[in-house]
C-alpha cells in the first residue's frame, strides 16, 4: 500500500 | 477528516495545553516526568519533518507547529525555568530502554526504507511508549495531582479516538495503516489501568 497516503494524519 | 480524528486532535491539543498551563500557572513541574516530555518532543520532531518538504493543509501545518512549539516549551519549563521543582529522583525511567529498541524496530518493520519513512515509523512506535516514564513516576510517587490526571486522560483519549478514526477510514475509504493501528492499540492499552482509576476515583489518583 502507498505509505504516503496517511501522512495527512497528525 | 472525520469526527473521530478531529475530536482526537482536539483532545491531544487540550492535553498539551493543560500541561503547559499547569506548569506555567503553578510555576512548578512537580509530579511531571520530564523524560516523557523529552520523548514527546522527539516524537513530534521526527514525525513532522515533512513540514519542511510538503504542505498538506493549513490545519495540518498549524497543528504540527503548535504541537512542536508546546512540546519544546514544556521541556524548557521543566529543565530550565522551573528546574528547581523538577522531581528528578522519581523520574528515573531509563529512556534508552525505549529509544533503542524502538529505533531498531523502526528499521526492521516499516512501509518503506527511506529516511523520512523510517523517522515517521520511529515516531509512531516511540509515541506508543513515550508515556511510560510518566506512568512509572506516578506509580513511584504513589499519587498524581488532579490536573495531571486530566492531562493523562485527554492524552490517552486522543489515540483511542484515532483507533475509531482508523475504523472509519477502513470502512469508508478502504484505507488502513497496520503500523499506526498496532502502535495506537499498544498506546491506548497502556492507559487502560489509568483510565479505570480516573473514572472510578475522579479526584487525585494513586496507581
Amino acid at each position: 500500500d502507498d505509505p504516503s497516503r496517511n501522512k495527512d494524519e497528525l | 477528516m472525520n469526527i473521530f480524528r478531529l475530536t482526537g486532535d482536539l483532545s491531544h491539543l487540550a492535553a498539551i495545553i493543560i500541561l503547559l498551563l499547569k506548569i506555567w500557572k503553578t510555576r512548578s513541574c512537580a509530579g511531571i516526568s520530564g523524560k516523557s516530555q523529552i520523548l514527546f518532543a522527539l516524537v513530534f520532531t521526527t514525525r513532522y519533518l515533512d513540514l519542511l518538504t510538503s504542505f498538506i493543509s493549513l490545519y495540518n501545518t498549524t497543528m504540527k507547529v503548535i504541537y512542536i512549539g508546546c512540546a519544546y516549551a514544556t521541556v524548557y519549563l521543566i529543565y530550565m525555568k522551573f528546574k528547581a521543582t523538577y522531581d528528578g529522583n522519581h523520574d528515573s525511567f531509563r529512556m534508552e530502554f525505549l529509544v533503542v529498541p524502538v529505533g531498531g524496530l523502526a528499521c526492521l518493520v516499516n512501509h518503506d526504507f527511506s529516511f523520512l519513512e523510517i523517522l515517521w515509523t520511529f515516531s509512531i512506535y516511540l509515541e506508543s511508549v513515550a508515556i511510560l516514564p510518566q506512568l512509572f513516576m506516578i506509580s513511584k510517587t504513589g499519587e498524581a495531582e488532579t490536573i495531571t490526571t486530566h492531562y493523562l486522560f485527554f492524552l490517552g483519549l486522543y489515540r483511542a479516538l484515532y483507533l475509531f478514526n482508523w475504523i472509519w477510514r477502513f470502512y469508508f475509504e478502504g484505507f488502513f495503516d497496520m503500523i499506526a493501528i498496532v502502535a495506537g492499540m499498544v498506546q491506548t492499552i497502556l492507559y487502560c489501568d489509568f483510565f479505570y482509576l480516573y473514572v472510578t476515583k475522579g479526584q487525585g489518583i494513586s496507581l
